[in-house]
């Protein structure tokens, strides 16, 4: 329910002012999500995954995470996507922990990590918000995610 | 203090309303990405709360197409604040990631929450391509009104449909960084959640997905992969009628976005 706060709170005269936003008074209110925009998207790659080997090979730090409850852009769907990159596993699938439970599962390929969150829904740091900072954490040190 | 630019004193946030005492500075405006068609992004950074000289910068997206970075990223996710239920004050959150680093939420493309267009009819022809470019101009033109963030670690992160946006940008900015022995903009990595990948495998793996977890039965299942060709332009009349009686007689009133919590209301 925490998009109806922020579609009243964006939509108040001195949040904007505050803001310097709407300083040309746009002719619609804000709001979360356009439909214009999706409804007229012109151009979408059917897929990224050939950004994915070029950036990997230009040494990026690449992470991806999936919050395991979320079924719009499930987990399954991403590590069905994942392994048609084909990249060898660097360190094998494990869980990692936060809190001294079981945050997910992990697992770090040569050139991107993947794991899971456990609990998370899409939006994984609104639903498990210590979890996800742990990872982000982690992914800004280019750690491992604990392993206990 | 370091002198800054003109322009980014103009764009710091005095206080917002309903907000509790906080140590961290935030900026927010424009940045005008297309001269042209007058078409404007708005950002708002919120500094770390603790020596941000020294932190990382993070840019973070939403997806959508054409959802917000500050209504979801900041307001419900890693952002400091949260908003109350009445919208009368925010309230932090413990678990903010400008803890570890410098957040910078962009409304990208034009159309998406406060960021404009002059031309109505750019809302009707954006796409993947133009919102990576202007995404790049964007943060070119942001870090001479912030120079401070020159050459400092930088990151890209987001979610869903920004599974498109973030690769994207990431590698407009890596071609564009060629050009250069010292890039201003210093990335080093990025990290995206529940993201959008690839259509084919994302469908197969979707559809997977409510099967294991007992959301569909094994005849929709079956009927849905026997009738849908997820590399096809357009989905058939047979593929549409299986997904759509498995969202409206099997899923139930349930919350796709998570399917264990009970929906809004």
């Amino acid at each position: 329910c925490t998009e109806s706060y922020a579609e009243k709170y964006y939509n108040r005269a001195d949040v904007q002012r505050a803001f310097h936003a709407n300083l040309t008074r746009i002719p619609y209110k804000w709001t979360a999500c356009s439909d214009v925009l999706i409804k007229n998207w012109r151009d979408s790659d059917s897929s990224v995954l050939p950004i994915y080997k070029e950036l990997i090979t230009a040494g990026l730090r690449i992470w991806v995470f999936s919050g395991d409850t979320d079924s719009v852009v499930p987990v399954t769907a991403t590590r069905f996507s994942l392994s048609h990159l084909n990249l060898p596993v660097k360190t094998r699938w494990y869980p990692w922990y936060s809190g001294k439970q079981v945050a997910g599962w992990t697992e770090e390929y040569k050139g991107l990590t993947f794991a899971t969150v456990r609990g998370a829904g899409h939006e994984v740091p609104l639903f498990q918000p210590k979890r996800a900072l742990v990872l982000f954490r982690s992914f800004l040190a280019g750690k491992k995610l604990p392993k206990s | 203090r370091p002198s800054v630019p003109k322009q980014q004193e103009l764009d710091r946030i005095k206080e917002l309303p309903g907000q509790p005492k906080v140590k961290f500075s935030q900026f927010s405006g424009y940045v005008t990405v297309n001269e042209r068609h007058g078409r404007a992004l708005f950002y708002w950074l919120t500094e770390s709360s603790s020596s941000p000289h020294t932190k990382p910068l993070l840019l973070w997206l939403n997806g959508g197409p054409g959802c917000s970075s500050i209504a979801y990223g900041a307001s419900e996710e890693i952002g400091p604040f949260r908003i109350n239920k009445t919208a009368s004050s925010l309230y932090l959150n413990t678990f903010s990631w400008n803890r570890e680093a410098n957040l910078l939420f962009l409304e990208s493309p034009s159309g998406v929450g406060f960021s404009y267009t002059n031309t109505s009819s750019d809302l009707k022809d954006t796409g993947d391509e133009r919102t990576a470019q202007e995404n790049l101009i964007f943060l070119i033109k942001w870090m001479s009104r912030f120079p401070q963030y020159k050459y400092r670690d930088f990151y890209i992160a987001g979610e869903s449909y920004a599974g498109h946006y973030v690769p994207q940008l990431a590698k407009k900015i890596h071609d564009y960084n060629k050009a250069f022995t010292k890039p201003i903009i210093n990335l080093k990595g990025f990290m995206v959640g529940n993201a959008v990948t690839d259509n084919h495998y994302d469908s197969i793996g979707t559809v997977t997905y409510w099967w294991t977890h007992a959301m569909i039965s094994d005849r929709t299942y079956k009927s849905i992969l026997s009738h849908c060709n997820f590399t096809a332009e357009k989905a058939s009349d047979q593929c549409d009628e299986s997904v759509n009686y498995a969202m409206n007689h099997e899923f139930g009133n349930i919350d796709q976005y998570s399917i264990y919590t009970p929906t809004c209301l």
